[in-house]
């Protein structure tokens, strides 16, 4: 499974699409603070399934929509989505025959967040597992947040074991 | 269950052993389980020791020091079951400037080991010369953001235009 | 009791709005006391936005902003009854270069403004290159830290030194 | 009240005497990872009073003892001391008609840790009142340690209020 492409609307300060290409090796990703930088790492995070707003730095999950600035109204829709080929054959049966899948989710303020894969309805847990089969998905300790380098460290050993089950 | 996370940890111990000492030139490092007989339920202890110095607890390391171990057992994990994506915020902010290639140097090897992809967010000039294409995220309108595609030269340029704004 | 701790939220608050806009270069910032009417068990709550920005909840702000944001409480703490020393572990890590400089910046205005000696640890080169003096630590014999003191050429060929020998 | 040295002998990595001449102004501290910069900033606060092993980074305040090398025997002893100059007379009254102030913390492994003030047997009691009353000690808001200038932000708003008690 190679990921191919994110875009984003809508989400947090990405206000108007936009369209980054992943391709092989190594993507860097800089500018100034505040800009946006870790907000475009989250959206990846966020459309593999993320349930918990505390992990996206917000008191609610809408707090992923665009909140508004000086000169913009804010936002009531963010949806962001993922394109992936799907070469190793891992997606769940129903889809396995495709060559690319787009999963994309989509939330509406105060009323939550839809995912659909292919433009069919899916569950939140079709997409956890699609990711789970290719080892990786939100909680996946290859996606390493902002300042969180070394809380594998001083994590408590049992939470760490964790770490093996996406080895095995 | 239990035969596939022995296997894991097995292979994951193996190449975090090696991943540990070429990242710190030297030392040593292993993993353990422990807390309970059944490896479904057991903790993941680290043991590691950086060159010429005694085997500590971990908390004892130092910031620099503990990224790298911890990264060490993220590449570890990846040698053994590669993840298709990679993404790693801003994990060089506590390394000083050897540390940072030896950073690089891994990331290159992985790159030739798997197919893992790497979204990599920097502010050190050292890494983003290592990358094999950069994007600028930019907030031309205050507090809405652009990304942008640029040319390591320009990167340099946004570095620098950065810094003179505000002088 | 009280009525100090007013006095004090008041002159903080005052200082804190300040030194916000020029760390941020504009935007706006406050503080406020919440959660009971009896200030010596009330909540200290900061609201925070950056230039152009909406009045969000502080977890939004990205890292450099929280570093930033944080840097003007303590330093507004300090304006208003300053402490014999400060000591800041690599809190420059998370800034941009242009951030950096402001920070700098004002730790130039602190040292006119107050007599806080300041103990800062950085691997940032403008940083280093804006203290008054440097101190070394180094590990010549593997696992003894030693002292030497610094000055700013040689901390450069220090920084080179670093680089070269581990290639 | 300036602080004008510190001296290390045993502690953590800083097996050899050590002294630190403070200086007014901007005193930067620079060296590669894992060289024993922090470990030196910790003894400052650890003479001020610190009394809780975790936030020494060790299991326990014996940690604070250098434990040896592959080429140096561990030690059984260490001792920091900071020099104060008392220009303002902001010392506890027993003390106060001395212009310089010497206090010193030492500690044995297996038989806990004694302070002294001017070569005076003295309690911590006392060491963290002196500190307490010149607005710093050991839990001071000005003394950042690596990795924690975000925890102001991410605190609970009462444990917030406390640095303005510094303030006061
Ligand atoms: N829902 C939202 N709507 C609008 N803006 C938002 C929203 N959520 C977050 N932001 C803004 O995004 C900014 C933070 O972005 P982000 O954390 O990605 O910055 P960054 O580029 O990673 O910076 P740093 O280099 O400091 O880590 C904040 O200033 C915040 O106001
Ligand atoms: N009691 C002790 N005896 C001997 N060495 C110790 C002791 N406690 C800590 N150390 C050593 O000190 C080192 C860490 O030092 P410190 O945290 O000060 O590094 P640093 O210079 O701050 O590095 P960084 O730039 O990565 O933050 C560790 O390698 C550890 O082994
Ligand atoms: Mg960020
Ligand atoms: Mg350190």
């Amino acid at each position: 499974m190679d990921f191919t492409r994110l875009r984003l609307s809508g989400f947090k300060s990405f206000v108007d699409p936009t369209e980054l290409i992943i391709e092989k090796g190594l993507t860097g990703v800089v500018g100034p603070n505040g800009c946006g930088k870790s907000n475009l790492l989250e959206a990846l995070r966020w459309v593999m399934g993320e349930n918990s707003a505390k992990s996206m730095r917000g008191a609610g999950m809408d707090d992923v929509i665009f909140a508004g600035t000086a000169s913009r109204p804010a936002r009531n829709l963010a949806e962001v989505s993922l394109n992936i080929f799907n070469n190793d054959r891992s997606a769940p049966a129903i889809f396995n025959d495709e060559q690319q899948l787009e999963i994309s989710r989509r939330i509406e303020r105060e009323s939550g967040s839809a995912y659909r894969l292919n433009a069919k309805d899916v569950r939140a847990k079709d997409v956890q597992l699609l990711f789970a089969d290719a080892s990786t998905g939100a909680h996946s300790p290859s996606l390493v947040s902002q300042g969180r380098i070394g809380s594998l460290i001083n994590a408590k050993p049992k939470d760490r074991r964790k770490i093996l089950e996406e080895a095995a | 269950g239990r035969a596939r996370i022995l296997k894991a940890f097995d292979d994951v111990n193996e190449h975090f052993k090696k991943l540990f000492t070429t990242l710190f030139g030297g030392g040593e490092a292993y993993l353990a389980l422990t807390e309970s007989d059944d490896p479904l339920d057991a903790g993941l202890e680290i043991m590691a020791s950086p060159p010429g110095k005694k085997m500590q607890n971990l908390g004892l390391l130092s910031g620099g020091e503990q990224a790298l171990t911890a990264l060490s057992l993220i590449f570890a994990v990846f040698m053994t079951n590669p993840s298709p994506i990679c993404v790693l915020d801003e994990v060089d902010a506590p390394l000083d400037d050897a540390n940072v290639t030896r950073f690089c140097d891994l990331l290159d090897e992985m790159c030739k080991n798997t197919s893992t992809r790497f979204l990599i967010v920097t502010h050190n000039a050292v890494t983003m010369s290592r990358m094999n294409r950069l994007f600028g995220v930019t907030m031309a309108e205050r507090g809405v953001s652009q990304l942008v595609s640029v040319d390591l030269d320009s990167a340099e340029r946004m570095r620098a235009r950065d810094h003179n704004r505000d002088h």
